[in-house]
């Protein structure tokens, strides 16, 4: 279960945190994966008393506004990052990062897709730039369930696809696949890169300008070792 | 069928206070917080295991306040989320005192009688204000994290809350302590604060603190 409570002493009118919250979730919180199970409980709450004086911000046009809602975002970013960080047996922070997709939905659906796939996963895990893995999740993010009308959106054209990995360390991007051609991967290099905490994975689907970022870890022994453990 | 439950390995928490090394950096040791917003950890023992780790989490405005939640969307809804969802809608998301915290038992698919549960909390927390009822049900939000499909220990929660009222306080050995409350299979506290300025007011400094936990059974989808 996500639990998260944040407090200000900034002076918001109550009207405003609804929206304020609910668009920095979504980016935040919203946009997280450990095991790709959503509770019973998860809940955040903001709670602004004004303590610290100056102007209420009444108005979603203000500048104020637009301050507030980026601090906002960014602060629950920063704690939903540490969800990831902690998850259960997690070995790595991973960043999932889409981009030229024609959709913010497509973007976001194949980001999280990438994020909850166990063979992603245990890959990252086992320290294999497996680019095979994400390209099979990306493949079929978009598809409509069975017994479904086929009603497949054409955001994915394998043609068009990139994927690379990005060091934690700033080091350069290392090239796995480059509009839908795989690239000959230097393997030493790849392991280098996974021997780091953080990585991020980025996707190009090549088909437009929308993007979406997720965070993800990797799946260890200790995951099962934990839930095989805990008990009703 | 040839493996026996000795074959089972089972996860050891932690021990008390001890934090993995490689996440000792996520754990602040100092930060700047809100004012008048005050916050304690105490302990329950909401799990009969735990004889001392704290984990009835409180956090108080000083003066009523304004406030919002997001919600899981999953169609089995604990009774904290449906209580405290209902409290915000009464109120307008205003007038809020504090929120109260669990972890041990997730008071999830518990029936009416888990409802009761956390109305009681609420009421309960609301009692530590000393404010008699202005009509609009409770101003306190409840949220609980832990094993799903068991009752609370209602009557040991609300025996404590006044202690947790007692314990509040706004240093950051108070925040880290509740952020430390909240956890269930955590390995660390996630405790941050800041601070900031709006366009409108650059001399005034506004502060920002948060707390989280969830280690597992995470994927948010929140409204």
């Amino acid at each position: 279960t996500l639990l998260g409570m944040i407090a200000t002493d900034a002076p918001i009118a109550p009207s405003l945190l609804p929206s304020l919250l609910t668009s920095a979730v979504n980016k935040s919180f919203n946009s997280i994966t450990i095991d790709g199970d959503t509770s019973t409980n998860d809940t955040v709450a903001v709670l602004a008393n004004g303590a610290a004086g100056g102007q209420e911000i009444t108005s979603e046009s203000s500048e104020d506004y637009t301050a507030f809602q980026k601090t906002l975002t960014e602060f629950a970013t920063d704690l939903a990052k540490l969800v990831v960080r902690d998850g259960e047996g997690a070995t790595k922070f991973v960043t999932i990062h889409v981009t030229g997709s024609p959709t913010e939905f497509g973007a976001r659906k194949i980001a999280s897709t990438i994020a909850r796939s166990p063979l992603v996963k245990t890959a990252l895990y086992g320290r294999d730039a497996n680019w095979g893995r994400i390209a099979c999740a990306t493949g079929y993010a978009l598809l409509s369930e069975p017994g479904q009308p086929i009603n497949e959106v054409e955001e994915v054209t394998p043609a068009n696809i990139s994927v690379s990995f990005i060091p934690g360390d700033g080091s350069p991007e290392l090239k796995l696949l480059v509009n839908g051609e795989p690239e000959s991967v230097d393997e030493a290099r790849a392991s280098e890169i996974l021997e780091h905490e953080d990585l991020e994975i980025h996707v190009n689907l090549g088909s437009g300008k929308e993007e979406a970022t997720y965070w993800t870890c990797d799946y260890s022994h200790e995951y099962i070792t934990i839930n095989g453990d805990y008990r009703t | 069928p040839a493996m026996s439950q000795t074959s089972i390995r089972h996860y050891s928490a932690p021990v008390e206070g001890a934090i993995p090394v490689a996440k000792q950096k996520y754990v602040p040791t100092s930060g700047t917080y809100p004012k008048g917003f005050l916050v304690s950890g105490t302990h329950v023992g909401v799990k009969a295991t735990n004889k001392s780790n704290p984990d009835l989490a409180f956090l108080a405005s000083e003066t009523p306040c304004a406030a919002a939640a997001v919600f899981t969307k999953n169609k089995f809804q604990a009774a904290p989320v449906t209580v405290s969802r209902d409290i915000l809608k009464r109120r307008n998301n205003k007038g809020i005192r504090s929120v109260i915290v669990n972890s041990g038992c997730a008071n999830a698919v518990t029936g009416k009688g888990g409802m009761e549960d956390a109305e009681k909390m609420s009421f309960e927390a609301d009692k530590c204000f000393g404010e008699s009822s202005d009509g609009q049900g409770g101003s306190s939000i409840v949220m609980s994290t832990g094993v799903i499909g068991q009752r609370l220990p209602i009557q040991k929660i609300l025996l404590k809350i006044p202690t947790a009222y007692d314990n509040l306080g706004s240093s950051h050995e108070h925040w880290l302590t509740a952020a430390r409350a909240i956890c269930t299979t955590d390995t660390f506290p996630k405790l941050i604060s800041r601070t900031f300025s709006l366009p409108s007011s650059p001399s005034v400094e506004y502060r920002m603190a948060g707390m989280t936990k969830g280690a597992g059974m995470i994927h948010p989808n929140m409204a």
